[in-house]
């Protein structure tokens, strides 16, 4: 899974 | 959610109150820069587009909604409240929009994770982030009087995005967090820009003396 977990900051 | 992360969100919030305060207090945006605050809404609404998309937390909206909302309301305040806009630098304002959101959009272009709208905005919007202060630190190299609002507003604006590089590393070490050039580069160059900025501010501060940048 490569899903950008930076995406849940702001 | 760690220290770090939550301490630079709520140091990215009071910047934004404090900014609000003087405006409302003061009835006076004297040494704000209406081009930084212009390119952070756009910022914004390129950054959480993803808020009618995706959803992560209830903080995570309602913070994303207080920063487009709270961007909105401070240039409407500098453009259109009839007592605020007065006390605009309208002439010491000089930076171009153009000459940083042109060349980050390209960036973005060409640089980025996936070739997708949301993605392509997300990565653009950080960019632009990293820079959107310059035109603030070019007006207040021009002025003589930088009261000690404005002078905080922008040492909590730089320190937020400084705490976030901790929250990287952290992340990195504990949770697993993988490797994420764009944002952490875009974060590293958007707090170095602030480095001369720190140095005078808390000289002034240790002194206690009246800020004053290097023309």
């Amino acid at each position: 899974d490569d899903d950008d977990d930076s995406h849940d900051e702001l | 959610m760690n220290a770090f992360r939550l301490a630079g969100d709520m140091t990215h919030l009071l910047s934004i109150i404090l900014l609000l305060l003087k405006i409302r207090a003061t009835k006076s945006c004297a040494g704000i820069s209406l081009k930084t605050q212009e390119l952070y809404v756009i910022v914004f609404m390129s950054r959480y587009l993803d808020l009618f998309r995706t959803y992560y937390s209830l903080y995570n909206s309602l913070m994303k909604i207080i920063f487009l909302g709270t961007s909105m309301c401070i240039v409407w305040y500098m453009r259109s409240h009839k007592v605020v806009r007065q006390t605009y630098n309208n002439d010491e304002d000089t930076f171009r929009h153009f000459f940083l959101v042109l060349p980050c959009f390209v960036l973005a272009l060409l640089v980025h994770r996936n070739f997708t709208f949301i993605e392509i905005l997300w990565t653009f919007s950080l960019y632009l982030e990293s820079v959107a202060i310059l035109p603030q630190l070019v007006l207040l190299q021009k002025s003589s009087n930088i009261d000690n609002l404005t002078g905080t507003y922008v040492f909590l604006l730089g320190a937020y995005r400084g705490l976030y590089l901790f929250n990287w590393v952290y992340r990195f070490f504990t949770e697993n967090h993988r490797v994420r050039w764009i944002p952490w580069l875009s974060g590293l160059i958007q707090t170095a820009i602030y480095t001369d900025f720190f140095y005078y501010y808390i000289r002034s501060w240790k002194n206690r003396e009246k800020l004053k940048l290097p023309a």
